[in-house]
């Protein structure tokens, strides 16, 4: 006959019923055994005070022996049935019963391959996901260096703007314009000069 | 046999929670 | 219909136990093995079988007693009612551990996983988001920068030809 081991029992109980079932036994027969012991010592007892009496505690010892004999059977068979019906009823469960800290099971029943399919999907999000903070960290570093660039471009300019308000500060508005009206005038400067140094020349002749 | 038994109902019972917080903490770690 | 309590059940049992162990130690018989005690002591007798009866009944049901407070087995058997109950609406077999420990710790594990990759989701999924808007401004930022460029270029292209004309007027100055 195969031994149930009533291994889910013992998950719940934290011990197997049998264990359990074997501990009241063993313990309902030493209460059984010394309360015909303490019969037996309270009928010898009851011997000694009787005088000519025939009855020996042997004899005594015999009628207990018949009687826990009886008892003992009756015993047994009725704690085999109690047995039985605590097993069944009491210290059992039911086939269709999951214990809460197995409701997983019934969840997630996942295949050793749906398993190492999912670790792996994990573990290519992760790198997905460092690789996105990566480009994150390049994004940002860029910006930081347009900004850079950007005052830097910004900065030329305004010393530009500052040398053309410098000028118009001088009542040159427009530098390009006063650099050619500048050598023009220069021009005409030398001209008048050349004329000049000429007259005085022909001047010096007469 | 009943130790047997016991012990392995024990295990059954109680290393899925000890495993599982290591799992979290694992997986916590990594995240962090 | 109600179900009965394991508890209640227990009790029941043990009591029906008893009833019969008693009705096996009956007096009748009881007497037939000590016959001639009895014959000699009737009453004594009579008292003897009654207190072997209550100390069996006492003991036994101590006994239980110690039983259910030693493994607090009254609210543990109360909790697997709870469970029973619970459980009723199913009828086909339930779950059971497979033997296996890696096969059967991996439905425990995986909520967690399962947990896991959808943080993971939605958070390279947030990523990818804020990166597309930080690529968006990084674009952006490079066309201004550009802009920038070419106007800076314009202007320092422009105080170049200032320069060359400078240069001229110099030299028209320095003519002799």
């Amino acid at each position: 006959m195969s031994v149930n081991p009533m291994t889910y029992e013992a998950q719940f109980f934290g011990f197997t019923p049998q264990t359990c079932m074997l501990r009241i036994y063993i313990a309902f027969q030493d209460y059984l055994f010394e309360v015909m012991q303490a019969v037996e010592q309270v009928l010898v007892k009851k011997l000694d005070g009787v005088s000519n009496c025939d009855i020996s505690p042997i004899q005594i010892r015999k009628c207990t022996e018949k009687f826990l004999g009886f008892m003992k059977g009756r015993f047994d068979s009725l704690f085999g049935k109690m047995e039985q019906l605590f097993l069944q009823l009491i210290l059992h469960i039911p086939p269709n019963i999951l214990l809460p800290e197995d409701k997983f099971q019934e969840l997630h029943s996942y295949s050793e391959e749906q398993f190492q399919l999912l670790k792996e999907e994990i573990e290519q999000l992760q790198e997905k996901y460092k690789t996105e903070l990566c480009a994150k960290q390049a994004l940002l570093a860029e910006l930081e260096e347009q900004s850079v660039v950007q005052a830097r471009l910004r900065q030329t300019l305004t010393l530009f703007d500052e040398l053309i308000n410098v000028g118009r500060h001088h009542g040159t508005s427009d530098f390009r314009e006063s650099l050619v009206s500048l050598v023009q005038n220069s021009r005409k400067l030398q001209d008048l000069r050349g004329h000049i140094e000429r007259e005085g020349a022909s001047l010096e002749t007469s | 046999f009943d130790e047997i038994i016991v012990d392995i109902a024990m295990k059954r019972k109680q290393y899925p929670r000890k495993i599982l917080e290591y799992v979290i903490n694992t997986i916590k770690t990594k995240q962090e | 219909g109600t179900p009965v309590s394991r508890v209640k059940l227990l009790d029941t049992m043990v009591d029906t136990f008893l009833q019969k162990l008693v009705a096996a130690g009956s007096f009748q018989r009881f007497t037939d093995c000590y016959k001639r005690f009895y014959q000699l002591q009737p009453d004594v007798t009579q008292r003897v079988h009654d207190k072997f009866i209550t100390q069996l009944q006492t003991s036994i049901w101590e006994e239980i007693t110690e039983i259910k407070q030693e493994g607090n087995m009254e609210a543990v058997l109360n909790a697997l009612d709870q469970i029973v109950e619970e459980g009723k609406g199913r009828t086909e077999p339930a779950w059971r551990p497979s033997g296996v420990p890696e096969e059967d710790l991996r439905s425990t594990i995986v909520p967690y996983f399962l947990q896991q990759r959808d943080t993971l989701r939605r958070r390279v999924q947030r990523q990818e988001v804020e990166n597309q808007q930080l690529a968006e401004a990084v674009l952006a930022r490079r066309r201004q920068v550009e802009q920038l460029q070419l106007q800076v270029q314009a202007r320092q292209q422009a105080w170049q030809a200032l320069y060359r004309e400078q240069r001229e007027l110099v030299a028209v100055l320095r003519e002799p």
